[in-house]
Parts: C-alpha cells; structure tokens; sequence
C-alpha cells in the first residue's frame, strides 16, 4: 500500500 | 530529518554551488546541458508549487527558494549572458525534450495519489527529476574533454541522490508510515543512471587522468 506522500522532502 | 537527507540535500546544494562557480568564474559554460538545466527548472517550478500553500520549515522554504532561483540563474546565463552563451554546445545538446516530458506527464496522469493538479504536476516533478540527467550525460559521452568542474559537478548530484536513497531506507526503518514507491523506484531508476558515469569517473580518477566516457 502506497500512501500520499509527506511532502517533507525536498 | 537525518543526517543523510542533511548530507543529500548538501550535496545537491554544492553541486549547484560549482556549476554556479563555473560559469561566473571562467565565463564559459562549455559541457553544460542547457537541456539538463531548463528541465531541473521546470521540476523545481511543478515540485515547489507548495510554496504558496504549505509549510514544513523555514530550512525547506530556504532550500526551495534557493533551488528556484539557482536554477533559473543557471538558465539565465547560458540562454542570454552575452560571453557564457557563445560556450554553450548548442550542436552537441541535441536531446529532445518531448522525449522525456512526455512520458514523464503521461506516466503521472495515471500513476499518481490523487487526480488534483498539484498532486499531478508533484508527481510529474519526481519522475521528470529521474530522468534529467540524460541530456548532460549523452553530452558528456559526446566531449572529448571533460573539464574536472563538470566532472565533479555530475559526481555532486549523484552523491546526492545517494544520499537521499540511505535517507529513504533509514526513514524506512525508523518511520511507521513511510511507504513511497512513487519516489522510491523514481529515485532508484535516477541513481542508477548515474552508475556508469561513476564508474569511468572512478577509474579516472585513480589514475589520476581527466575524466573521458567511451564513445
């Protein structure tokens, strides 16, 4: 399961 | 944040850094993609959309920005600098870029977490930043001679994404939700094209020679 992504990344 | 994402985003910070040096010390942009440069643009623009309306930290709005602007510098330099632009290898960059946004933006239409335009154009940004590499690379293959800043320049951004793989697989470990396959594979198909420039550059580099890829 793929969950959204935390877009904490850069 | 770990200390490998720190390492990474360093990296990717530095390689920006000696590609900037570069160009505004020796006037000269000669083995540069414009290619490469004008697509890591258009991923900062489509990834950075969230500027405007979510905040993580005053250290990822610093680095978005800093991104943004680094890279439109970089394009602005070698697309309109009177002396830089007239070193750019405008025969050799040849690379279509249909070749790689298309794929890319048809691919993030039907793989992606939510059909939102910024879902859409997020998920665009992380497979288009696989793959813009590319123009650089068949450039590099197509110089006789590459100039060590470019050289290191390269071997920057894969120490980057290498980087960001150990970040991946120790948030992996360390977090309960950390379940990325979107970013996962995207960022293990982008480091793997960096293998074999590795590779010559590590030979090279033990023999103490000028990088050269074979043809």
């Amino acid at each position: 399961d793929d969950e959204e992504a935390p877009k904490d990344e850069l | 944040m770990n200390l490998f994402r720190l390492c990474g985003d360093m990296f990717h910070l530095l390689s920006i850094m000696v590609l900037l040096l570069k160009i505004r010390a020796t006037r000269s942009c000669r083995g540069i993609s414009l290619k490469t440069q004008e697509l890591y643009a258009l991923v900062f623009v489509c990834r950075y959309l969230d500027l405007f309306y979510s905040f993580i930290s005053v250290y990822n709005s610093f680095m978005k920005v800093t991104f943004l602007a680094t890279a439109f510098s970089i394009v602005r330099y070698m697309r309109y600098d009177k002396v830089v632009k007239q070193t750019y290898d405008r025969e050799q960059d040849t690379f279509r870029y249909v070749f790689l946004i298309a794929p890319c933006l048809l691919l993030a239409l039907v793989l992606n977490h939510r059909f939102t335009l910024t879902e859409v154009l997020w998920t665009f940004s992380i497979y288009l930043e696989a793959v813009a590499i590319l123009p650089q690379l068949v450039l590099m293959q197509r110089t006789q001679n590459i100039d060590n800043l470019t050289a290191n320049y390269v071997a920057l951004l894969g120490a980057y994404r290498g980087f960001y793989i150990l970040n991946w697989i120790y948030r992996f470990a360390t977090e309960r939700h950390y379940r990325q396959w979107i970013v996962w594979i995207s960022g293990v198909i982008q480091t793997a094209l960096y293998a074999d420039f590795f590779f010559y550059y590590a030979l090279c580099w033990k023999a103490n020679k000028r990088l050269q890829l074979p043809a």
